[in-house]
């Protein structure tokens, strides 16, 4: 199966 | 002190109705640049970033950068009561916490205001790095709005692989599969019926049709869209505004366990 990834896991708070 | 009059009032109706079923509350920011927004989804999956070019509205003041918290369901039934040919102009004045929508009927003949309340929201923005995309598909926006409601009649998921074949997108549910496959055509009579790919790298991601289809509201606002693919990176969808800016909407992969 595949898990749904979360954006924040790519792009950084600033 | 803000004044945006924007004379294609339709693009701001457009604009709201492309993401009000993805973000509930964001945050507009005014600067010089522009009117902008950048909000993700409630379950942090999809990220949408909005800019509307300040050179593209006919006045556009803004004395200082303003962040105003907006309620995008009741940003959008305002902005309902809008003709489509009506100029909109968005009206703040310093430490308010309303925002006036103005709405002129092309004759001048009507003119209405519209008053809403602002709202504080604890919002996290997120800075978007520059990638080098594996592939880029450019493809006509209704082709696309097709092909992902096509598609999620059958499975919730779409895999969306470039190689020099072309583009597919494929999806697999209960009751069968389906692969769809578009090959690069610029031999078309207009520019926007075009399929344009560029690929640097074969590149193979899985998303969820949900948000896909989601995204595909945006088609009112241009006949053509851009996909921006690379491995483990979130596809970028890209809908230019005419003249004036963009909507983005970036989506992160489903990824093998």
């Amino acid at each position: 199966g595949s898990k749904q990834s979360m954006i924040t896991t790519f792009f950084n708070k600033i | 002190m803000l004044e945006l009059r924007l004379v294609q009032g339709s693009l701001l109706k457009k604009v709201l109705e492309a993401i009000k079923d993805l973000v509930t509350d964001a945050n507009f920011d005014c600067s010089a640049t522009g009117f902008s927004l950048q909000a993700m989804d409630s379950s942090h999956v999809a990220l949408v970033a909005l800019l509307l070019r300040s050179e593209g509205f006919e006045h556009y003041r803004c004395d200082r950068n303003i962040s105003m918290g907006m309620n995008l369901n009741n940003m959008s039934k305002m902005l309902k009561c809008a003709g489509n040919d009506d100029i909109i102009t968005i009206k703040g004045d310093d430490g308010s916490d309303t925002i006036t929508f103005m709405f002129e009927s092309p004759t001048q003949d009507k003119i209405a205001d519209f008053e809403m309340k602002l709202m504080d929201i604890d919002s996290e923005h997120l800075g978007i790095p520059e990638a080098e995309y594996h592939a880029i598909v450019r493809m006509p926006s209704a082709e696309f709005s097709r092909i992902c409601k096509d598609l999620s009649s059958i499975g919730d998921t779409v895999v969306i692989s470039v190689t020099k074949e072309g583009v597919k997108f494929s999806t697999r549910g209960d009751i069968g599969a389906a692969n769809i496959v578009l090959r690069q055509n610029t031999t078309v009579d207009k520019p926007e019926e075009a399929t344009i790919i560029e690929m640097n790298e074969p590149v193979s991601l899985t998303f969820a049709l949900r948000y896909m289809n989601s995204f595909t509201k945006a088609t009112p606002l241009s006949s053509m869209v851009t996909i921006s693919l690379s491995s483990e990176l979130p596809v970028v969808v890209e809908y230019k505004i005419a003249e004036m800016g963009y909507v983005r909407f970036y989506l992160a992969p489903k990824i093998e366990e």
